[in-house]
């Protein structure tokens, strides 16, 4: 689609969660988890 | 698959704050998603005020959480650019509420094999799997539906997958983000023990011959029947649409064989609102006369009317004739109260009659608009398929309409555009903070169990074009114009969306195409509000304990904290954690006594002019004391110098 018509909020293409997370150099557990030790 | 560990879970409330640094669209979105939660589960969620632990969420880097209750009082998730996405939120809430991700569970080499020289270097550890003293999948097979699960092209090297699934047909299913599959609801509802949810209330599809408790009234002259099949139509049910022999059934009211004006009344059983707000929705076919109408009428039980007070709430004439057709209504009941549904014959010649299947009854917000698409199939087969909706005003007086772009092979697009409207000389430009949430509805006939598709834009009034001109300024002013297919002429704006709404392999999965029919339920709503500060009482000491919550749970059971308070168990003993404003605050045992700033100035300026007060006669009386003791001195003196003179002379 002609971009003077749309803006297309993902750039034609379909990231997911880690793909999000990778892009912006996070190295998170398991892509999108952060640990935390419990009662901290 | 679950963390393992009491501590770890949240109460049933989830208390939340959403940060002022998430965008406008990303708050209108996690509020989205704590409704969808609402529906299909037992977990509900409530603005912070005071609790122990709490969720924060907030736009950091990125779109992550931690898994289970960490009890470090504000727990952060992130919801940051491009996370705000329906189905995004409720992933990283099931990590917050304690889920890992479903390809890491113990027994996930059985399912997928994961291909380790296809993975990035480094990023092997993302594929590692927790073993069942540490993960559990509470008995619930593996789910290549799960909302939880990676995609195929997780943390790939090139293009090849990195997750093969044992069973092919479920390589494009892996990773999908739409809504919760039945076995994420499973498990959650198992792990947080659920029996009901907050606004779910019927679901009917009639397949059982007791037609789910719904009743036909004494009142009027004619019955529904329970059927499979009429002759003139419809040819099968809508729930199944004819894929089960024997089965499939919808209830049935013939309008030929009655006269005009006759009715037949069929109720649903009571139910019981919690939330003062519902939506009702179900699925008319009919086969009678163009004339023939449908009325919705509420039932509502109080005291002084224990037979029920019966209310038209909608009149639905015009019923298209041979093809099942979906209807919203909303409802605003308090009291307990059925649904009524009123066929009613109207003039003209009819061979058939009418019918009703798939009914829901929910306490949520129904959709502003439906758009109908018919013949699908057709349309998604064809090259330079570019199909746009209707006009739709939303509730502020803003003309859209929308844009769907099925020209790629691999995707479908859709796109939200303000085009000119009525009411265009009395609104505000550019228009400020809409959020259209455009959803492709799973036609599924349990509300529980569709995966409907969901996507949100909302409108900045801030945000530009390369030119300079503002995004959404008046159609009419920064536009072009277009042409409906009635020849009136009008004014499109530039649309706002993606061309990665849905996957055509999914499309055709799931019930988003029934009867060659898709719907796109689209609702646009001012969320200006949402931009106001964040409401963050003040801070109250975090429970550092670990405390199982069955032991919080039996130390909690004969303390009754008043006004809000909130019971924590610390150090084996029941404590309870008052609400707290800006400028109030709860104190005392049971939160039973309220403070506020305005109260401290009172008592401190009571205390001032008190001691004041003391000091000054405290002053007084010694003056008065010291003046009248050497007064004394001074006559004693002038005694005893007289009585000399006296002597002298």
């Amino acid at each position: 689609v002609p971009e003077m018509f749309v803006k297309d909020i993902d750039e034609g293409t379909e990231r997911d969660i880690f793909d999000i997370n990778e892009a912006l150099g996070l190295d998170l557990f398991e892509g999108d988890i952060r640990l935390l030790m419990q009662g901290k | 698959n679950s963390i393992i560990g009491d501590e770890y879970r949240w109460p049933h409330i989830i208390p939340y704050v959403l940060e002022d640094s998430l965008d406008l669209n990303a708050k209108g979105v996690i509020l989205n998603a704590f409704e969808r939660y609402r529906l299909k589960t037992c977990i509900d969620f409530k603005p912070w005020s005071g609790e122990a632990n709490y969720v924060s969420v907030f736009k950091g880097s990125g779109c992550w959480s931690s898994v289970g209750n960490m009890h470090v009082g504000k727990q952060e998730l992130s919801i940051g650019e491009n996370c705000d996405r329906i189905a995004t939120v409720q992933h990283e809430f099931l990590h917050a509420l304690g889920f890992w991700h479903e390809q890491s569970r113990s027994d996930r080499d059985d399912y997928v094999t994961i291909v380790w020289d296809r993975i990035l270097s480094g990023r092997e550890h993302n594929f590692n799997i927790y073993n069942d003293s540490v993960s559990d999948s509470l008995n619930v097979p593996y789910d290549y539906s799960s909302v939880m699960h990676y995609s195929k092209t997780a943390f790939q090297n090139g293009t090849e997958p990195t997750i093969v699934t044992r069973i092919s047909d479920f390589e494009d299913v892996i990773g999908q983000r739409m809504d919760f599959s039945d076995y994420d609801l499973m498990k959650l509802n198992r792990l947080y023990n659920c029996s009901s949810s907050l606004s779910f209330m019927d679901a009917c599809d009639f397949e059982l011959e007791n037609i789910c408790g719904m009743i036909q009234s004494s009142g009027d002259t004619a019955d529904w029947q329970w059927l499979s099949q009429v002759l003139a139509g419809p040819e099968n049910d809508h729930s199944n649409m004819g894929q089960c022999k024997e089965s499939g059934f919808f209830m049935y009211f013939n309008t030929s064989s009655v006269k005009e004006g006759v009715t037949a009344m069929l109720e649903s059983r009571i139910l019981y609102p919690k939330r003062g707000f519902q939506c009702l929705e179900f699925y008319l076919y009919n086969s009678g006369s163009e004339n023939d109408q449908v009325n919705i009428y509420t039932r509502v039980y109080t005291a002084s009317n224990p037979e029920g007070v019966l209310t038209l709430q909608r009149e639905i004439k015009e019923i298209p004739i041979g093809s099942w057709q979906l209807y919203y209504v909303t409802l605003q009941v308090t009291e307990k109260f059925r649904v009524a549904f009123e066929g009613v014959r109207g003039p003209g010649s009819s061979l058939g009659g009418l019918s009703i299947d798939d009914i829901n009854l929910s306490e949520t917000r129904c959709p502003h608009h439906i758009w109908r698409i018919q013949n699908f199939t057709q349309l998604l087969g064809s090259q330079n398929a570019e199909i746009r909706s209707p006009p739709y005003y939303s509730p502020k007086g803003y003309a859209y309409q929308i844009y769907l772009n099925l020209n790629s092979s691999t995707n479908v697009g859709i796109y939200f555009h303000l085009i000119s409207g009525a009411n265009d000389d009395q609104l505000q430009w550019p228009c400020p903070w809409q959020q259209a949430t455009m959803t492709l509805l799973d036609q599924n006939p349990d509300i529980r169990q569709r995966m409907s598709n969901q996507r949100s834009i909302t409108t900045d009034p801030t945000m530009t074009n390369d030119d300079g001109s503002y995004f959404w300024d008046r159609p009419s002013k920064v536009g072009s114009v277009a042409i409906f297919p009635n020849g009136t002429q009008f004014s499109r704006g530039r649309g706002y969306g993606t061309s990665a709404f849905i996957t055509h392999k999914r499309l055709i999965s799931r019930e988003f195409i029934k009867g060659d029919d898709v719907y796109i339920l689209l609702t646009v709503e001012d969320i200006s509000h949402l931009n106001s500060t964040a409401i963050i009482p003040d801070p109250v000491p975090t429970s550092t304990a670990i405390v199982p919550t069955s032991a919080a749970h039996n130390a909690c059971s004969e303390v009754e904290c008043q006004n809000g308070g909130v019971c924590t168990v610390h150090e084996d003993r029941a404590e309870c954690k008052c609400p707290a404003g800006e400028d109030w605050w709860y104190m005392g045992k049971r939160c039973e006594k309220r403070g506020s700033t305005q109260d401290t100035i009172v008592i401190a300026v009571a205390s001032t002019v008190t001691v004041f007060a003391v000091m000054l006669v405290i002053t007084l009386v010694s003056v008065y004391c010291t003046r009248r003791k050497y007064r004394k001195r001074a006559s004693s003196k002038r005694a005893a110098l007289s009585l000399e003179n006296q002597h002298a002379f």
